[in-house]
């Protein structure tokens, strides 16, 4: 049986596919993997700014409940 | 509020609008009257005119569309993205797709109001961006409210009138 996606690779999922599509993220690719880490912890900032959020740069159970409301795709760029 | 950064706003007050296709959530004359009251929100504030067009291409092109439809902008799906509307520009600008994965409602607090997303994608298609107030329409994630007692929040009505202007006729 395939095995299930940690709650961690779940919300990681989330929000990598958030960011992705509305705030720039490079889709995963050859970057290394630090250089992943910042660029999502950049694009979580703007995301967490626009939504007055704590700028923490990571991945707190307020922004990934942002994260999973629905919403418009088009992509916040005003912050 | 917040604008696209650019010039992207009508040059012209007239415009026009076509529904392409119906969502089967909903009766043709739920959506029809969804949509048109949608857009009298905004024309009730500024100097712009909508008129409904049953073929060719209109300004503002309305469909109801799945998964990935070819603009670039792929839809996730039941939940998460809603719809999306492009920019004034020529083309796909203006032109509104609503994710035919959800469920839209015309009255109903349950599943989408069809009225509201609406509302909200034609503030994108006359030229405005996500606001950051929580209680604008323009704000990105839904929100109900009472669809017979709505009306647009100050953000809202200064937003689409710095770029059009008041509507003169009240």
């Amino acid at each position: 049986n395939p095995i299930a996606p940690s709650a961690d690779e779940d919300r990681v999922r989330i929000a990598e596919n958030y960011l992705t599509s509305l705030y720039g993220l490079p889709k995963q690719g050859s970057s290394g993997t630090e250089r992943r880490s910042n660029a999502l912890s950049l694009r979580l900032k703007e995301m967490q700014q626009f939504f007055g959020l704590a700028i923490t740069g990571t991945l707190d159970e307020e922004t990934i409940k942002v994260m999973k409301k629905p919403r418009c795709g088009v992509p916040d760029v005003a912050a | 509020y917040s604008t696209f950064a650019g010039d992207y706003k009508w040059k012209k007050h007239d415009l026009t609008y076509r529904i392409e296709n119906y969502t089967p959530d909903m009766s043709e004359a739920e959506v029809d009257d969804s949509i048109k009251r949608a857009l009298q929100l905004w024309a009730d504030v500024t100097p712009l005119r909508f008129t409904r067009i049953y073929s060719g291409t209109a300004d503002i092109m309305i469909s109801f569309v799945v998964g990935d439809h070819r603009d670039g902008y792929p839809f996730d799906g039941p939940n998460g993205f809603l719809a999306h509307a492009f920019p004034p520009f020529e083309g796909i600008g203006g032109d509104a797709h609503f994710d035919d994965d959800e469920a839209f409602f015309y009255r109903s607090p349950q599943g989408y109001n069809l009225f509201l997303v609406a509302a909200h994608e034609f503030g994108h298609s006359l030229g405005l961006e996500h606001s950051q107030d929580p209680g604008a329409l323009m704000y990105p994630t839904y929100v109900y409210r009472d669809v017979d007692t709505y009306a647009l929040s100050q953000d809202d009505v200064s937003g689409i009138q710095s770029l059009y202007g008041p509507n003169t006729d009240v």
